[in-house]
């Protein structure tokens, strides 16, 4: 069988479909200060997965400005520099308007992951981190 | 400030992979 850290240069899919893959990664985001790219991808996927059942307005509405708060308002925060501002625009009126939507993080959320396929995770197959690991 | 931090790990949490 493949061993799981040849899988993780396959694709960045690949790598954040396993916990071992994560946790490498993120050590990696880590020295680089940008761990938080990572974060605010999950958060974006556990936003849209959160069901609609009773009571999970509110929490969504929480969960929704938690997420703007940490990763979106503060304009020199890594993850802010790498979003459009038409994108944060969208996000900030669907608040504005408390306009929930389990997607209304996607665009965000594709703008991180195309910043990382193209920067971050090659760096890392090249990385002492991965390597060492491999 | 807690509970936003806490329901944002939460979140996190619950779209990672479950162990294999």
């Amino acid at each position: 069988p493949t061993p799981p850290y040849l899988k993780w240069a396959e694709s960045l899919h690949s790598l954040l479909d396993d916990q071992d893959g994560i946790q490498l990664f993120r050590k990696f985001l880590k020295q680089e200060d940008c761990a938080d790219m990572l974060d605010f991808w999950f958060a974006c996927s556990g936003f849209r997965k959160l069901e609609a059942h009773e009571g999970n307005e509110e929490k969504k509405v929480k969960l929704a400005k938690a997420i703007y708060k940490k990763f979106i308002l503060d304009n020199n925060g890594i993850v802010s520099r790498q979003i459009k501002p038409a994108t944060k625009c969208f996000i900030k009126d669907c608040l504005m308007r408390r306009h929930i939507d389990p997607a209304m993080f996607d665009q965000a959320q594709a703008e991180i992951q195309t910043m990382m396929e193209e920067n971050t995770y090659p760096l890392f197959l090249k990385s002492d981190t991965y390597l060492e690991y491999a | 400030i807690d509970s936003e931090d806490d329901l944002l790990q939460e979140c996190i949490s619950s779209a990672m992979p479950k162990k294999k």
